[in-house]
């Protein structure tokens, strides 16, 4: 454990105490992509089933488990809530989930450490997280306008991913036999997808300004 | 890869 990965693993949860705390508060889930929550509490729950055997230590079975409830929870809000799930922009978030479930699942079979059942589950997990922000991303480019929470949350789980690399690269240096390419590759892409949305984000907040996205 | 090699990241 090292200074990088407990904030990586904090910002995480901080991120998306930022959409509930959105949610809950001004009772609006609008400019949020339920396709992207709903992708996540897969991801979820297909890595994390090792939960019941896999004591690797009590602050990984914590936030395992809070990960989970807080973005089912979330979910809950976006199709349960009364006020909340009126709020929700349907018409614009129209991603088909498919298309990034079936790829994920195809190269788990293909491209995996081990051909065992929850080893394949878990690297479909790290694929799925990988592109699971793509429906929010294509959602925000959509409305153009991003309210503030919905660009803090955005940016804050983009944080979380770099914090993650720097965590590896900390652990390569340190640990002698630390290697771990398919989770590195994957999480590459996945801080890749945010750099765009980076650059926009600085950009706005340099400027005191509200996030807009260009067309 | 040894056999039954744990995931200890999140």
């Amino acid at each position: 454990m090292n200074i990088f990965r407990v904030s990586a693993d904090i910002l995480h949860l901080l991120s998306i105490l930022v959409l509930l705390l959105k949610i809950h508060a001004t009772k609006s889930c609008a400019g949020i992509s339920l396709k992207t929550q709903e992708l996540y509490l897969a991801v979820f729950v297909t890595r994390y089933l090792d939960l019941f055997w896999n004591f690797h230590s009590l602050y990984n079975s914590v936030f395992k488990v809070v990960y989970i409830a807080t973005s089912s929870m979330i979910i809950w809000y976006m199709k349960r809530h009364r006020g909340v799930k009126q709020t929700y922009d349907k018409d614009h978030d129209t991603f088909r989930y498919l298309f990034l479930i079936v790829p994920c699942a195809v190269l788990a079979l293909i491209v995996n450490g081990r051909f065992s059942l929850f080893e394949i589950l878990w690297t479909f997990s790290i694929y799925l997280e990988a592109v699971a922000i793509l429906p929010q991303l294509v959602l925000l480019q959509r409305t153009k306008n991003v309210d503030n929470l919905t660009g803090n949350y955005v940016f804050l789980l983009g944080l979380y991913r770099a914090f993650y690399i720097l965590n590896w690269i900390y652990r390569y240096a340190t640990e002698p036999h630390y290697s771990a390419w398919i989770v590195w590759l994957s999480g590459l892409v996945q801080t890749g997808l945010y750099l765009d949305f980076f650059y926009y984000y600085l950009q706005a907040w340099k400027q005191s300004k509200k996030l807009q996205l260009p067309s | 890869e040894e056999d039954g090699e744990e995931h200890d990241e999140l």
